[in-house]
């Protein structure tokens, strides 16, 4: 199964 | 001093019906060329970024920037005691602990004047560079919103795969499974009809739909809704203002 991934993976500040 | 009238109270309400479900606290920034604003769901996993620019309002004055701090579901209360043809006008002085609304009826002398106290909200604002995209896509917002709220009744996924001439969206859930295709087009008569492919590399994503279901909400701001889809940066759906825009990054899901 897919996972939810969270933004920090892709902007750092968040 | 900030004074912010918007022709139609419709339009604010519109903007912030747009994104109040998803996110609760919002600085807006406001400065002389316009307001924006940004704030990431309680999940970490979708980012609103709004902006207004000066073309949006009425007339527009903001000597000094200055920050709203405001709770979305006490703002909705006073922007639903407006009515949708009113002229509303944001008031704030440059050190501000309120806001004031007002909404003026243009037909006759009514005037409601209401103020809202101001919140000191803790949140960083992100400076977006722009990301390389695999895929853009333009299409009807409403179309749009219509495939993600049909499918997301199947499962709790959307996936959107993209090849050089289909758009495909996919469910697959317990109850059974769906999938809307898509092949892009141009309506010469009802240009916002069209449906507009630009693909780099195919893309085959998979989105939570309950974002999903938050982002189309963003819909009744305008005919179409520009989709930007990358396996490498978090999805961005815009929709555009006559002068500005609300934009949503979403993370995808990915394989463990």
């Amino acid at each position: 199964a897919k996972k939810q991934v969270t933004l920090a993976r892709f902007f750092s500040q968040v | 001093m900030l004074e912010a009238k918007f022709e139609e109270a419709s339009l604010f309400k519109r903007i912030i019906d747009g994104f109040k479900d998803c996110v609760q606290l919002v600085n807006f920034q406001c400065k002389e060329d316009g307001i924006i604003a940004q704030a990431v769901d309680d999940s970490r996993v979708l980012l609103v970024s709004l902006e207004i620019g000066i073309e949006a309002f009425q007339n527009y004055r903001c000597d000094h920037p200055v920050t709203l701090g405001i709770d979305l579901t006490s703002l909705s209360k006073i922007l639903r005691c407006g009515n949708n043809t009113d002229n509303l006008t944001l008031i704030a002085d440059d050190t501000p602990d309120s806001v004031l609304l007002l909404f003026e009826d243009t037909k006759k002398d009514r005037i409601a004047e209401y103020s809202l106290k101001l919140m000191d909200i803790d949140a960083e604002f992100l400076k977006i560079e722009d990301l390389a995209y695999d895929c853009t896509l333009k299409m009807p917002s409403p179309e749009f919103s219509k495939i993600v709220r049909d499918l997301s009744q199947l499962s709790d996924s959307i996936n959107i795969m993209i090849t050089k001439e289909t758009i495909k969206f996919v469910a697959d859930g317990d109850i059974g499974s769906g999938s809307v295709i898509l092949k892009p087009f141009v309506n010469m008569d009802k240009p916002q009809e069209s449906i507009n492919l630009n693909m780099d590399q195919p893309v085959d994503l998979t989105f939570g739909s309950k974002y999903l279901l938050d982002i189309v909400k963003g819909s009744a701001l305008s005919d179409n809704v520009g989709v930007r889809l990358s396996s490498e940066a978090p999805a961005l759906f815009q929709f555009d203002l006559k002068s500005g825009y609300l934009q949503f990054f979403l993370a995808p899901k990915f394989n463990d």
